[in-house]
């Protein structure tokens, strides 16, 4: 049986040792989720980009000090594919962002020695026709990738209406082939694999995950509300399904009250990936 | 790019 001290390489036995340069376990990532061009998605685009810098150095530093043993390597993780409400030209329900736009963040991790999450939220596309257009962003030794079920639509539905997408282990393994083919090839260190999930059905036949050394998958519990219920959705929806490594996701806006790094830290497994939205 | 994660300081 696990112990608390093994929290940090749960959960599953037999998950693969970590490679070089691998992120984690020896750093907890934490990381700052929006989008420099809305105000409302997430703590990234809500304040001027001198003053989130700061903050999230500043918020690394909390966990790096609430867990001396682990380093902290904060991340910026802009949502780089935007399911949207409207069809748009290539009536898909979401809009990619531009190159641009993407290279701003990117310099921002660059510049700071920080990682940066590239996120999908595929909403009529899927996660096989989304990640080409991010690779010649992944092939950088800095630049993940992160996977949004919640909008991922199947069956012709439409994001943010009452229907809430999944994602099948299908997918998954593909950003996962993906992801490992990118690090043979350019000779990077192991990528990190971010799937968010706070329902049952969001992610299908999770226990067909399968995991590859050269990416470390991330099952990240992104509920939001008091700390009972985040405890609650944590252990059933991703304690319940043990992929490899775990995630917890912090609302400043809709957590009541916002867990600090302390009590997120009780919690067992104790999660790898923190983000703040 | 060079990695530069944060770490607490010595007590």
């Amino acid at each position: 049986p696990l112990t608390p001290a093994d929290s940090a390489r749960w959960p599953v036995p037999g998950a693969p040792e970590p490679l070089p340069g691998a992120v984690m376990p020896e750093s907890r990532i934490v990381a700052f989720y929006g989008n420099p061009l809305s105000k409302r998605m997430g703590i990234l685009g809500q304040i001027d980009p001198d003053s989130m810098l700061k903050k999230l150095e500043d918020t690394a530093m909390e966990w790096a000090k609430a867990d001396p043993e682990r380093k902290v390597m904060p991340a910026l993780h802009l949502i780089a594919v935007v399911a949207q409400g409207y069809p748009g030209p290539a009536k898909k329900y979401r809009l990619r962002m531009t190159d641009s736009l993407i290279e701003r963040v990117a310099g921002w991790a660059e510049e700071k020695g920080w990682l940066l999450f590239l996120d999908i939220q595929p909403g009529l596309s899927t996660v096989e026709e989304e990640i080409p257009h991010l690779v010649k962003y992944l092939t950088r030794p800095y630049v993940h990738l992160a996977l949004d079920p919640e909008f991922a639509m199947k069956d012709g539905k439409k994001p943010g209406t009452d229907w809430m997408g999944r994602m099948d282990a299908v997918e998954v393994n593909h950003a996962i082939n993906q992801l490992a083919k990118i690090v043979e090839e350019h000779q990077l260190p192991p990528k990190v694999l971010v799937v968010h999930r706070f329902t049952r059905n969001m992610l299908t036949n999770a226990s067909q995950i399968r995991l590859d050394p050269r990416v470390q998958v991330v099952i990240d519990m992104d509920g939001y509300g008091a700390p009972s219920g985040k405890k609650a959705a944590y252990k059933w929806f991703v304690v319940q399904y043990p992929v490899q490594y775990t995630g917890w996701k912090l609302f400043y806006k809709n957590d009541k009250p916002l867990m600090t790094p302390r009590q997120v830290l009780e919690v067992y497994p104790k999660p790898m990936y923190i983000q703040y939205q | 790019w060079r990695p530069r994660p944060i770490q607490a300081p010595l007590p």
